[in-house]
């Protein structure tokens, strides 16, 4: 869309189209372009670079996850019902056991119909022993089995998987600051990552979604799903910007190697394509 | 909300400042942008501010008495109007049992929106019949038949190993079999994109003959809505939407998205993970939320 002629109010508004078609949300698309026309830049190409520069910059490589240096630590896995939680945890897992490390699960979705199965053959394929209770059993309970039998067994990181909830639920949200807490009170210090999973597919809510995650539960990091279909994922710059909440990884797909670590490069590159 | 901010903008012109039509300009500029913070698709928006604006104009709407209200007021019966009618299923044609096939996204609901729309057509009269077509997700099955034997409805599933076209053709030979008046049919979760899984429902529609095919689809959907709805619609030609997780705090831009671009009645709303959680469609219900 750019060439190296002039830039017209024709061009502005192709940029504007890009980034609130990627699901920028207005406010990021509108603070980005009045920056970018500040700048002064006259040549179409120099816009180019600086839009992919602007835009990199408001993101980051994440951090490795926290994960390491203590006998046994607990991911907490949330987020809203369909985003991908229970296969990210797969993914997950299956990533951390190719770097060697002892990863068991914990099914502490007992609620929704068949989600103790799901996660149960996720830990087959990958190689992960599940611990799990009944369906309805209490949650927190998993929790704390799980994490007696992962120090039991010398198994390092214990994923947990929760049930998918709205963050408008007060009930659910209460629910799980409580299965957070358990978490803390069986290892001093867990859960050591809180990651959210985030629906690419999502618009406007995302950011709404993390804030109240974050604020009922201390949400300490992103997986961003769903990415190897058409929506672009830009509600990561507000959840990142107005949250500092890294993104750790994007799902590309259903199966166990769908998943990659998040580049702010790449991401932004693909936001053009 | 919309109408606070055209009384913001209408308020900012100070007391018995005459609006003109630069002023109405400017108040189309905040439906703009609060559709798309409804998440209203870009090119959606672009029509629907254009015909707002055009009804504006007409109403000399720079010459009334309250012109945010006016304004407010037409954005609503446009959105009204674009939503349309509650959507009813089509029964039409005496061949049983009808078949619903449910369709989209991965995660959007279907599964669970299979159990709720079942016990919905049983409380209507209609007999309902589960056909547990996902053989690719894991524990699929498990969970549809966890839901068929929850709200005590028959169904037909054949594990994984076979393909989801034979699974469903079987199933409806089953439901016709077990006298079903209704056989919904649920399907794994695809992208628009990917060419075998949508050639896949192709077959399945063709096998089946289904009276409905539904897109069920998350209220929270973002800008993709568009081609998500348009991509489902190419492949096999939707006749019905189903908007769900609509308790959530979402503002459901979406259903306007892919009402307009498929021109395909929205006809229920799922409101919460239980099997009572299902209403049958209507405006009313999305207009206030997605205008703030
Ligand atoms: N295409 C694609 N599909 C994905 C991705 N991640 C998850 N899915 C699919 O999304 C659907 C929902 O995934 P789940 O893992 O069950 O989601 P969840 O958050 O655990 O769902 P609940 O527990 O019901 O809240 C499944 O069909 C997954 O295969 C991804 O990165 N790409
Ligand atoms: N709050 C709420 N949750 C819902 C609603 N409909 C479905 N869910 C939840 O959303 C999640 C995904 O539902 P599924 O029925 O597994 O979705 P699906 O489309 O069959 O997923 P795939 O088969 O993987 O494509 C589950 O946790 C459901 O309980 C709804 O209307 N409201
Ligand atoms: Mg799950
Ligand atoms: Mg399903």
């Amino acid at each position: 869309m750019l060439g190296s002629s002039e830039i017209t109010d024709e061009i502005w508004d192709d940029i504007e189209a890009i980034l609130i078609q990627a699901d920028l949300g207005v406010n990021t698309t509108l603070t980005l372009i009045d920056d970018l026309r500040s700048q002064g830049i006259t040549k179409q190409e120099e816009l180019q670079v600086a839009l992919r520069g602007s835009l990199q910059s408001l993101l980051q490589f994440p951090p490795p996850l926290d994960v390491s240096g203590r006998e046994l630590s607990i991911i907490l896995v949330v987020g809203v019902n369909g985003s991908g939680k229970t296969t990210s945890i797969g993914k997950l897992a299956h990533r951390l056991m190719l770097g060697r490390r002892k990863v068991m699960l914990a099914a502490a979705d007992t609620f929704r119909a068949a989600a103790i199965d799901q996660l149960k053959l996720w830990g087959e394929r990958v190689g992960a022993p599940v611990i799990a209770n009944k369906p309805n059993s209490d949650p927190a309970a998993v929790v704390y089995d799980a994490t007696a039998a992962a120090k039991a067994r010398g198994y390092e990181i214990l994923i947990v998987d929760t049930a998918g909830r709205l963050h408008t639920n007060y009930n659910l949200m209460e629910e799980l600051a409580k299965i957070r807490q358990v978490s803390g009170k069986v290892v001093p210090g867990a859960p050591h990552e809180v990651l959210l999973v985030l629906d690419g597919t999502t618009g406007q809510n995302a950011l709404q979604q993390a804030k109240k995650f974050k604020e009922m539960i201390d949400v300490t990091g992103v997986i961003v799903t769903k990415l190897d279909g058409t929506p672009k994922g830009g509600m990561v710059f507000s959840v990142f910007n107005d949250l500092q909440l890294p993104v750790h990884y994007v799902g590309l797909g259903e199966g166990m190697d769908d998943m990659v670590l998040f580049n702010p490069e790449i991401f932004v590159k693909s936001l053009f394509d | 909300t919309l109408s606070q901010r055209l009384q913001d903008t209408f308020d900012a012109l100070g007391r018995g400042g005459k609006v003109n039509e630069n002023d109405v300009k400017n108040a189309m500029r905040q439906v703009r942008m609060a559709l798309l913070e409804a998440d209203v698709a870009l090119p959606v928006v672009k029509d629907f501010v254009g015909r707002v604006s055009e009804r504006a104009v007409g109403a000399e709407v720079h010459k009334a008495l309250r012109p945010g209200q006016q304004i407010v007021k037409i954005v609503h019966e446009e959105l009204a109007a674009t939503l349309g009618e509650p959507g009813r299923l089509n029964f039409s044609g005496s061949t049983k049992p009808h078949v619903i096939m449910l369709v989209g996204l991965q995660g959007s609901g279907k599964t669970t929106t299979a159990g709720k729309l079942s016990l919905y057509l049983r409380r209507e009269g209609r007999q309902p019949f589960l056909v547990a077509a996902d053989t690719y997700r894991p524990a699929a099955v498990d969970q549809l038949v966890t839901i068929a034997k929850q709200i005590n409805v028959p169904y037909h599933e054949q594990g994984t190993d076979k393909s989801p076209v034979e699974i469903a053709v079987n199933g409806v030979k089953a439901a016709k079999e077990a006298g079903a008046a209704v056989c919904v049919v649920d399907t794994a979760g695809r992208l628009q994109i990917d060419e075998t899984l949508m050639d896949e429902l192709k077959r399945i529609k063709e096998k089946v003959n289904p009276a409905e095919i539904l897109l069920v689809a998350d209220a929270m959907t973002g800008q993709e809505a568009v081609n998500i709805a348009t991509g489902f619609n190419d492949a096999v030609g939707i006749t019905g939407l189903i908007l769900t997780k609509i308790d959530g705090d979402a503002r459901g831009g979406a259903a306007i998205s892919m009402r307009i671009v498929t021109d395909v009645p929205i006809k229920f709303l799922g409101t919460s993970e239980k099997m009572d959680g299902f209403e049958i469609f209507h405006p009313d219900r999305l207009t206030d939320r997605i205008l703030g």
